[in-house]
């Protein structure tokens, strides 16, 4: 493994742990998208089925298990602990124009036709855009908080980072899964925007808003 | 066929 993978992890693990204690420690999920939470929620699970059929390290069964376990408390804090504060109006972007073309996506291209690898492939292509539900209701109050700033951030950086990583792992070990990159890249993508207008505001001290 | 291929990244 090498450093950008690891920092990769790090900052993925950061983003979903800043998201979690913001909304335990502010009582309220105003400004997040459910939508978008049950997506990773889906993706995570989709994913790491391998954690029944193939052990690869600690760090790997560990990782997962933490993912998925802090994936389902955010979903569960929304929908049912802190629901009276979820902003439901704001959160109305179709999931269906996203599930059902990469589900079928997932089904055309893959690496191999085998249910497993199926879900894999489908998760790596519902994660590239499952962010945009959250963007949508960004864009749709035309702000967010500061610490859902940080948590779009750290994410954005996850996906980058495991970019290097993909570049690194092709120069030094000749490995390539061009599937994972491709949908990297187009994750990468859609945070670009966003990376903008943190660097030019958030990090200035300014709540992010957007131009009317 | 339920095998996959192995993956170590997350």
């Amino acid at each position: 493994m090498n450093l950008f993978r690891f920092l990769g992890d790090l900052s993925h693990l950061l983003a979903i742990i800043l998201l979690l204690l913001k909304i335990w420690k502010s009582r309220s999920c105003a400004g997040i998208s459910g939508k978008s939470q049950v997506l990773f929620a889906v993706v995570f699970t989709a994913r790491y089925l391998d954690l029944f059929t193939n052990y690869i390290s600690l760090y790997n069964t560990c990782m997962k298990v933490v993912y998925i376990a802090c994936s389902f408390t955010t979903v569960w804090l929304i929908y049912s602990k802190f629901k009276a504060t979820y902003d439901g109006n704001h959160d109305t972007f179709r999931v269906e124009f996203l599930v059902v073309p990469t589900a079928i996506l997932a089904f055309l291209v893959n690496h191999d036709f085998t249910p497993l690898e199926i879900l894999w492939t489908f998760s790596i292509y519902l994660e590239s855009v499952a962010i945009l539900p959250q963007l949508f209701m960004v864009s749709k109050t035309g702000e967010a908080e500061t610490i859902t700033s940080h948590y779009l951030f750290a994410l954005g950086v996850y996906r980058t980072l495991y970019l290097f990583n993909w570049i690194w792992r092709y120069h030094f070990e000749g490995f390539f899964d061009l599937i994972a990159i491709v949908a990297g890249l187009v994750q990468t993508v859609l945070y670009c925007d966003f990376f903008y207008l943190y660097i030019t505001k958030v990090l200035k001290g300014k709540k992010l808003s957007l131009p009317a | 066929a339920f095998e996959m291929m192995e993956k170590d990244e997350l």
